[in-house]
Formats: C-alpha cells, sequence, structure tokens
C-alpha cells in the first residue's frame, strides 16, 4: 500500500490545472515527471512482488520482471541485449484482449513460443532512419523490431518465450522487404 | 513511381507512388471509398510583447499561429511483410511519418516522430498532422470529452453566445482527449482519428482533420507562466517526440461500434514485462 501511495500522490499533485494543460514552468513541469517517474517505480516493485508470489517454490533464477518503459521509442535492456528472454503480457481489461508488440532487438530472427507452447508468426522490421531512436535517449542499440501479436485473457496475463536463432527462418519467421519510394 | 495499395481483410489505403502520401481509403465491408491525403504542416507561433501592449503572441496558454507552412515528403520507404506493412516518410530532417497496416486490424495506424523543432530562423513552431478528405462535413467535427461524452463543434460558431470570430485556426482548436472524427451524412461515412495523449485538434475547413502533435514558441504570452514553450531536453536543442495515431473509416452506423471498443483496448492496453532466463524453453515451459 505504501508503494503505490507514492504514485497516487504523484497524481492528486499533477491534478493541479498546470499539470494537466502543461502551463506549468519548465522547473515544475520536471518536478512533475519526477513525481511521476517515482510513482511509476514503486508500482512497479508491487507488481514485482505479486509475481514473485505467483512464481512457484523453486524457481530460485526468478529475477524480477523489468518494465521497458521506453518501448514506444524501440528502447528496451532486456530485448536488445539478450538472445534469450521471457515476456509476460498483463491484461487490464476484463475480456480477452489481442495486440500487436514491437520488440526492439538487434538479431535477424527470432523464435517466439506462445503460451499454448506453439510457435508464434514473426516479422522483422528494420529501423530505419524515420523510425529511429530518440537520440537523447541513451542505451537505444537495436537495429530492428520483432512483430508479433499477442493473445490475453481476461485480467489474466500470458506469456511468450523469445529466443533468438541462428537457423535459417522458417515460415513463422518472415523478413521484411524494402523498396525505396522516389 | 506507381501507386500502390496497402491492405487488410478490412480497409484498402493507397498511397501516391511518387511522394508516398495518401490518396484514397476504402472499407472493404461497405465498399465506399474516399480521397484522403495526409500531410505534416507547421504553423509559425505569432510574435509580439503584450507586456509593451503589442500583439499577443502564441505561448503556452494561447496557440495564436501567423500563417502555416505545409510540407510534401521529401523521401518515403516502403516495407512489406506477412504481418505488417509500413510506408515510412520524412517531411525533413525533424519531422517523419510511418503509415502502418497490420493484418487483420480495422485501423490504419500513423506513428509520427517530430524534433528538434529547429528555432534558428527566430520563429516558434506548432506543428501539426493533417488528414484531408473529401467528406462534406458542413463546418461539423465531433472530439471527445476525456473518451465519455462526443462533444458536437461546428466551426467559427459557439451553442450559447454570438461568436465574433478572431482566431480563425486556434478560434476553432478543440480539446482531444482520445478522438476526433468527421461525418459525412450523405454519404454515410465517418471518418475517425484516434490519437495516444491529450492534443489540440480541429477541422479547419471541410473534410479535414488536424491534431497538434509539438510545440516550441518563443514568446510568453504573458498570462502567467513567463517564460516561453521551449523545453531544450538534455541535449539542449529541444525535444524529439513520437506518438500515434490510429484511422479508421467506416459507415456512420458502425464507427462508433470500432472507436468505442477500440479505444477501451487502446487506453487499456495489456503491460509487457521481461525477464532474462537461460533456461532452456523445454524446461521453462
Amino acid at each position: 500500500t505504501l508503494n503505490i501511495q507514492v504514485l497516487r500522490e504523484a497524481m492528486g499533485v499533477v491534478q493541479h490545472h498546470d499539470g494537466v494543460s502543461g502551463t506549468e514552468k519548465q522547473e515544475v513541469a520536471y518536478d512533475y515527471a519526477m513525481r511521476l517517474a517515482n510513482g511509476r517505480t514503486a508500482c512497479q516493485k508491487v507488481m514485482n512482488d505479486a509475481f514473485a508470489k505467483l512464481i512457484q517454490k523453486g524457481s530460485e533464477g526468478f529475477m524480477g520482471v523489468a518494465f521497458c518503459d521506453l518501448l514506444n521509442i524501440s528502447a528496451c535492456e532486456v530485448t536488445q541485449n539478450n538472445k534469450q528472454f521471457v515476456m509476460v503480457v498483463y491484461n487490464p481489461v476484463g475480456h480477452t484482449v489481442s495486440r500487436w508488440l514491437r520488440l526492439p532487438v538487434i538479431g535477424e530472427a527470432y523464435t517466439v513460443m506462445g503460451p499454448d507452447n506453439s510457435p508464434v508468426q514473426t516479422q522483422i522490421v528494420p529501423v530505419t532512419k524515420r523510425t529511429m531512436q530518440i537520440p537523447e535517449r541513451n542505451g537505444a542499440i537495436a537495429t530492428n523490431e520483432l512483430v508479433f501479436k499477442v493473445s490475453i485473457p481476461a485480467l489474466g496475463f500470458s506469456t511468450y518465450f523469445i529466443k533468438m536463432s541462428n537457423s535459417k527462418p522458417t515460415k513463422e519467421m518472415q523478413q521484411s522487404r524494402m523498396e525505396k519510394i522516389q | 513511381g506507381k501507386d500502390f495499395i496497402m491492405k487488410n481483410e478490412h480497409m484498402a489505403l493507397t498511397l501516391d507512388g511518387n511522394t508516398g502520401k495518401w490518396k484514397s481509403l476504402k472499407d472493404l465491408h461497405s465498399g465506399i471509398e474516399i480521397n484522403v491525403t495526409n500531410d505534416m504542416a507547421v504553423y509559425y507561433g505569432m510574435p509580439g510583447n503584450c507586456s509593451r501592449g503589442d500583439f499577443q503572441p502564441s505561448g503556452a496558454y494561447i496557440f495564436r499561429p501567423n500563417g502555416t507552412a505545409p510540407s510534401g515528403p521529401s523521401s518515403a520507404m516502403l516495407i512489406k511483410g506477412p504481418l505488417v506493412t509500413e510506408v515510412h516518410t520524412s517531411f525533413s530532417s525533424w519531422a517523419t511519418l510511418v503509415t502502418r497496416m497490420y493484418t487483420g486490424e480495422p485501423y490504419t495506424e500513423v506513428e509520427w516522430t517530430v524534433g528538434p523543432i529547429p528555432i534558428d530562423d527566430n520563429l516558434g513552431k506548432e506543428v501539426v498532422v493533417r488528414f484531408m478528405t473529401d467528406l462534406k462535413t458542413n463546418s461539423m467535427f465531433y472530439t471527445d470529452a476525456n473518451g465519455r461524452e462526443i462533444i458536437t463543434r461546428k466551426r467559427d460558431y459557439r451553442e450559447t453566445w454570438t461568436f465574433n470570430q478572431t482566431e480563425p485556426v486556434a478560434g476553432n482548436y478543440a480539446p482531444v482527449n482520445s478522438r476526433i472524427y468527421i461525418k459525412d451524412d450523405n454519404k454515410g461515412l465517418q471518418f475517425t482519428v484516434l490519437n495516444d495523449r491529450s492534443q489540440g485538434g480541429s477541422s479547419i475547413q471541410d473534410g479535414e482533420v488536424e491534431l497538434m502533435v509539438h510545440r516550441r514558441t518563443l514568446y510568453d504570452d504573458c498570462l502567467g507562466v513567463g517564460e516561453p514553450m521551449n523545453e531544450t531536453g538534455s541535449d539542449h536543442n529541444g525535444l524529439i517526440i513520437r506518438g500515434k495515431m490510429f484511422v479508421h473509416s467506416g459507415t456512420t452506423d458502425t464507427a462508433a461500434q470500432f472507436h468505442r471498443d477500440f479505444a477501451l483496448r487502446q487506453y487499456m492496453a495489456p503491460l509487457p514485462m521481461f525477464a532474462v532466463t537461460d533456461m532452456k524453453y523445454s524446461d521453462y515451459s
């Protein structure tokens, strides 16, 4: 409860009309951003604690989950620096949803195994100059985005196992074709 | 150089083979096609010095444009694949758009990246993404109030008082928290744009929809902030911002079903979390 309170209080502060409309001074904007970021970090700790309880005993290797807050600008330390990782997707909506995910990666082909133990069709999309990372955000090194669709049950989560593949791409692992328009 | 089509089960978007700009969008369920083009444009912020009694400048509270400069894309790239097809267009070194169509999805995704907005010409700039359709909209457009009630907007008109329009652009801007749409009742068509953050938006001409995505102004508007909107970022060049819009074209009697349902999924989006493991898949599963 104390950890959730950090974000709750930050949200309360940012509901000042300056925060809602963006008419605060720059220094205040930085303060709002810091409060929200601190609150978000505290809530992520709550979710990690919940996961630790859900994971069965004996999973000593479980180090907690990482939240890639910069996925929208093609930056994620876990996906771009590891050849193998697990993705858990949580669905807060009360019915089953599907969603396209784009993970920043450095490999050319990946195997993605879905929650039903079957391979998921993927497509590798190159990061071009137009989709480049935001330069002022350090640490974005992805050359590709791994695109695939996930399906998650109502108020539940699905787990996907993702591994860089050294073998020839299969029919599930599709590359993109690029053409310049002149 | 030939026009080409991005298509899935729901819609077909024809793009100009020379520029990568949109040309037409067809709803494959109703078979109705509309002409639609897109671009990015810049409003130049009005300079001024209100503390001296000069003109009111554009600032944090005030959007007061002093003319526009639309720009055509200078280059484009098509990326094709079985799951997603994309067209990447550059409007300048600091403004790009990606148009995406995913398999099986009844919308077109537009991802914009804008910044750092250059100010070495001493002009503040306010950047919009625009969609121009051939819908006859009778000065009407519709915006939401925090995703709940949809509010009817009419250009140069206010419902409860006699309105004297002095700002043809800013005077017609409205908050767009999650969606804006226009309708052509004769054709029975609706063109809807959902955004991923609160923005200002309008329909400055019939059939047009625009959303302001980024601003950088050089003057305070003397309404209490005391400084211009000029966040420079950690490298002191100005911010780079990226966001998305979701465009849907369909009949007026089915459009609400799409945007209500899609908005719920979009704004309560699933949350991905990641963990590194060195286990084999068979052991892990």
